[in-house]
């Protein structure tokens, strides 16, 4: 978080911002479900944090290497949940395992995030000279509650979160009084609906955001594929991962002098001019040689030891990396070069090992120098940390796509968030753990930022509900990057970014402070929702604990009181109503401004909307028709409200689908 | 099978505020179930009582299928299992 508030316009040296008018959040609580805690990191410390909110009814629970004075007036409440892990996994050895059967992070996975969204000041912080900076939370004065369901598996090198323990951990942080609920985690595509208690996170939040919790989400590392989106109820904020615009130069200097700039977080020694190789059969034995990064330990070691590799790989995880540093090094060599598309999880590589990522195109040069030099060299210099121009902003290629695969009509991601190369606290037993910190990617990191910035708004306005929340981030989110440049998705190929991939953009904390008009939703919003997505009577009515009916007929999803319009099946016509709420100045006039998607016709009615004293809510309808003549894909506009304070901004996709319920792969 | 899982019964919006009594009903079912107060205990993993109603318990399949059957539940599941993203 050293860039990340800074780049958001949340800089705590403006006297004059949404952070100073909030008291950073005090008196808002952040629960995080997730890896636990490790509560003497300096950004839980609680200098300055006023007393307890009043509303707190939680606690600390003891436990291994935790106790209650673990916490502080920052750090509120930590309690862990592991009957359900246990109950499933009787063969996992409580004594023997390295995680704490308590509060107490042994990943540094809940540290990080919580760090993100409400860790105090921590001065000048950095990752061995990487990323330095003033490490903060996004509510620097909110208060932290730590519910950990998820544990470390020895055995599987991972972590795993049983959802009986998630739903415990929800049902303790509504009755323990937190305000906002951020969650890490996720589950696998196919998607269930969100009345099938198999999306337990989905049905939880459904009555945390009943009672007026706002719940955050991740939207998931499984993209660039569409339709990947994860935790997509339309009562949870779906958050995406951009980057910042800051990045990890590593300069690759060949033999010919050329000089590539790859990324990296290499912060060892300069390597001076070694050899470098590309391992390939030159047709001279019968030996198996092979360039490709996942199979470079096919290789004969000697054509690696002593030298650095170049290599090639489709894979954008981190784990393509990982091995293929860890073959070249038991093979001696001295580092590794990645030709790869860009994955956005430049996780250091252990030992200060030079591994450094580049292009399929500067790639290709390295190799071209390799094939035309006798003796090919190279030299990696160390990484440096280059902040702003020409740094620009891009949707990770790990962050999960839309359209919602369960319900397409409603949008996610809802909106987007930095979660790439984020230096936060971490526990210090996390093998990247530097002095407590570490450097992590992933929507993970994302939605806390999300968290940090409703907990901003949720004290300046603290009798909002929750899709008013979401509304406001939603309509005043930033579509270009602080120099005013488009934001691009990374993927195959490189595009300009749409809503499917950061919703209605990067959180723009300062605008969203002062919304003007919001797309507000209330429980019977979410019925309207439910039964016009063909749930049936019984289970709505169980799920909300109200007997509930839906009309007939059923009402349109289309209607749902969105901040967006996302239409995935459009034949001919269709009209739709939106409700909008006034909560800017009480007199106030808005002209409509419509920026149709390509081909589309979109007419709305009123184009003016007048409020005062008397009249806080209209509605308007929204007559969509489509001129194409083929199934086509999405095409995205924008539906604008303004009253030359605000551009209330909503993103309009829609697909025409001619011939209906079509999969097309001609 | 005859194995016992981790089953999550997910009973919707509680009926009732006290927490005490919502749990007291969750380990009525379930010894209603079981035919006995110490096997419901033994098989009770976690009951879900302030923010709505449910319960998580060690069952069978086939006990499983006899609690989805009872009118006030909406749904029974065998747990499973999130990762971090």
């Amino acid at each position: 978080t050293t860039r990340t508030w800074d780049y958001l316009g949340l800089s705590v040296a403006n006297p004059n911002n949404l952070l100073n008018d909030t008291n950073m959040g005090d008196q808002v609580i952040i629960g995080f479900i997730d890896t636990g805690v490790w509560p003497e990191s300096e950004s839980f410390n609680d200098n300055g944090v006023g007393p307890i909110p009043s509303h707190w009814k939680g606690g600390c629970e003891s436990g291994e290497k935790f106790i209650s004075t673990n916490c502080n007036r920052k750090l509120i409440g930590a309690k862990y949940f592991i009957n359900g892990f246990l109950a499933e996994n009787e063969g996992f050895n409580t004594t023997e395992s390295r995680d704490y059967i308590s509060a107490r992070d042994f990943i540094g996975h809940g540290t990080h995030t919580a760090s993100i969204a409400g860790g105090s000041f921590v001065p000048n912080i950095s990752y061995k000279g990487l990323a330095g900076g003033n490490l903060r939370g996004g509510a620097p004065r909110a208060r932290i509650a730590i519910y950990k369901a998820c544990w470390y598996v020895d055995q599987l090198g991972a972590v795993a979160c049983s959802s009986s323990d998630i739903l415990k951990a929800m049902d303790e942080s509504m009755h323990d009084g937190v305000d906002v609920l951020s969650l890490s985690l996720g589950a696998q595509i196919p998607l269930y609906p969100e009345t099938d208690l198999r999306d337990r996170i989905a049905t939880g939040a459904f009555h945390a955001v009943a009672k007026g919790i706002i719940v955050v989400c991740a939207g998931g590392n499984s993209g660039p594929a569409a339709q990947t989106v994860l935790n997509t109820a339309p009562w949870i904020i779906t958050v995406a991962a951009t980057t910042l615009d800051r990045s990890f130069p590593t300069p690759i200097t060949l033999g010919n002098r050329k000089v590539i700039l790859g990324q990296a977080l290499y912060t060892g020694q300069e390597l001076g001019f070694t050899s470098l190789v590309y391992p390939e059969n030159a047709g001279f034995t019968n030996e198996t040689f092979s360039g490709v990064c996942e199979r470079l330990n096919l290789n004969p070691n000697r054509t690696m030891a002593g030298k650095v590799v170049l290599c090639f790989t489709t894979n954008t995880l981190f784990t393509a990396v990982s091995r293929a540093a860890s073959y070249v090094k038991a093979a001696g060599g001295l580092g590794v070069i990645i030709a790869r598309n860009p994955g956005y999880n430049l996780t250091p590589c252990r030992d200060d090992f030079p591994c450094v990522a580049i292009d399929y195109e500067l790639g290709t040069d390295v190799l071209l120098y390799i094939r035309s030099t006798r003796s090919p060299v190279v030299k990696i210099q160390p990484s440096r940390t280059l902040v702003g121009q020409p740094v620009g902003t891009k949707v990770a290629t790990f962050s999960s796509r839309g359209p919602n695969s369960i319900s397409p009509a409603i949008l996610k991601p809802d909106i987007g968030a930095p979660g790439v190369s984020i230096l936060a606290a971490t526990s210090p037993d996390s093998n990247s753990s530097v002095g407590g910190f570490d450097i992590l990617a992933g929507t993970s990191m994302a939605a806390p930022v999300v968290a940090g910035v409703v907990a901003l708004l949720k004290a300046l306005h603290p009798n909002w509900s929750p899709a008013a929340f979401r509304s406001a981030i939603v309509t005043t989110a930033w579509r270009t990057d602080p120099f005013g440049e488009q934001i691009f998705a990374e993927g195959s190929s490189r595009k300009v970014a749409d809503p499917f991939d950061y919703g209605g953009g990067i959180v723009n904390p300062e605008k969203a402070a002062d919304p003007g008009l919001i797309y507000d939703m209330g429980p019977r919003d979410y019925i309207l929702y439910l039964c016009s997505a063909g749930y049936n009577d019984s289970s709505i009515t169980q799920l909300v604990g109200n007997v509930t009916v839906c009309s007939t007929p059923k009402t349109s999803v289309l209607d749902v009181n969105l901040p967006s319009i996302t239409i995935p099946d459009l034949k001919d016509e269709v009209t739709l109503t939106r409700t909008v709420t006034n909560v800017g100045t009480v007199d106030s006039v808005y002209k409509v401004v419509v920026e149709p998607p390509l081909g589309i016709q979109v007419v709305v009615a009123p184009e003016t909307l007048v409020f005062n004293s008397k009249t806080k809510n209209v509605s308007f309808t929204v007559r969509v028709s489509t001129t194409h003549k083929i199934n086509t894909g999405f095409y995205f506009g924008n539906l604008i409200w303004t009253d030359s304070m605000h551009n209330v901004t909503i993103p309009v996709s829609v697909r025409t689908q001619i011939l209906q319920n079509y999969y097309d792969e001609n | 099978s005859d194995e016992s899982k981790v089953h999550i019964v997910y009973l919707g919006e509680k009926q009732h505020d006290d927490p005490e009594f919502v749990s007291e009903s969750h380990h009525q079912m379930l010894s209603s179930l079981l035919g006995s107060k110490v096997d419901a205990h033994e098989s009770m993993v976690y009951s879900y009582r302030h923010g709505f109603s449910g319960f998580a318990a060690k069952l069978t399949e086939s006990q499983a299928k006899k609690l989805a059957d009872s009118p006030e539940v909406v749904h029974v599941m065998a747990d499973s299992f999130y990762e971090l993203a």
